[in-house]
């Protein structure tokens, strides 16, 4: 339901953000 | 770690002194030695100058030094200290600090306000939110109507304009970020607790000679 979500949830989830991949060898 | 080498950051002299970086962030030198082995790894991926390129971030991030993303492009301007294109070491270090588990949240929650303020003007602007919003529905392959996202877009505003303005400013979004946490969790990497573990190769050749 759009009306329920939170635009900052739904963008903290971009894969973009995932800095854990700069550690993986 | 007494042994640190000043040939392991020889031919990469620009490079800060660990002990200053660590000085000035969460980690100790040890962890700071080891951040440059993977600061290395990734500077020496494409252009091998010991500088992050945006095309070298984006291999590390994604596989695939073309893969265009609103948000990692956000986060290696914030990396990018000196506003030069590239991210040296000292700036790698003090960037990822943010990101350690035990740094403070209030500091977090700035970074994420400077990450959303996509044009800087010290607020989060309703339009820059519609413009992440789809940037997110874009890489996450989903489709809503236009009416769909302003329905979010407003929803969140409720929540965090407080003054209703139109724009969240920093203290406002302190408030909502503090309210709900979990919008932080990306700012925290828990890789960066056991960097000496994830990349030893420095403490291990360090002192060593050759």
């Amino acid at each position: 339901k759009p009306e329920s979500m939170n635009a900052f949830a739904l963008i903290s989830r971009s894969q973009g953000f995932n800095l854990g991949n700069l550690f993986e060898k | 770690m007494g042994c640190v080498s000043s040939k392991q950051f020889k031919g990469a002299a620009e490079h800060e002194d660990p002990a200053v970086l660590a000085k000035e962030t969460t980690f100790s030198v040890s962890e700071v030695e080891a951040l440059y082995e993977l600061f290395r790894k990734i500077s020496h991926s494409i252009f091998k100058d010991g500088l992050i390129h945006k095309e070298e971030f984006q291999l590390a991030l994604f596989r695939n030094s073309n893969k265009k993303n609103l948000f990692a492009d956000r986060i290696f301007d914030l990396f990018d200290l000196k506003r030069n294109g590239v991210i040296d070491f000292g700036e790698f270090v003090r960037s990822l600090n943010i990101f350690h588990p035990e740094t403070p949240l209030a500091d977090k929650i700035s970074f994420a306000f400077r990450l959303y303020d996509l044009r800087g003007t010290g607020y989060i602007e309703r339009e820059e939110l519609y413009e992440m919003v789809l940037a997110i529905l874009n890489e996450s392959d989903l489709l809503l109507s236009d009416e769909a996202v302003e329905q979010i877009v407003d929803q969140t505003f409720r929540q965090a304009d407080l003054n209703s303005d139109g724009k969240i400013d920093p203290d406002e979004w302190k408030a909502f970020a503090s309210k709900n946490p979990a919008l932080l969790k990306n700012m925290t990497l828990p890789y960066l607790k056991d960097i000496t573990m994830a990349f030893p190769s420095f403490v291990l050749n360090s002192g060593v000679d050759d």
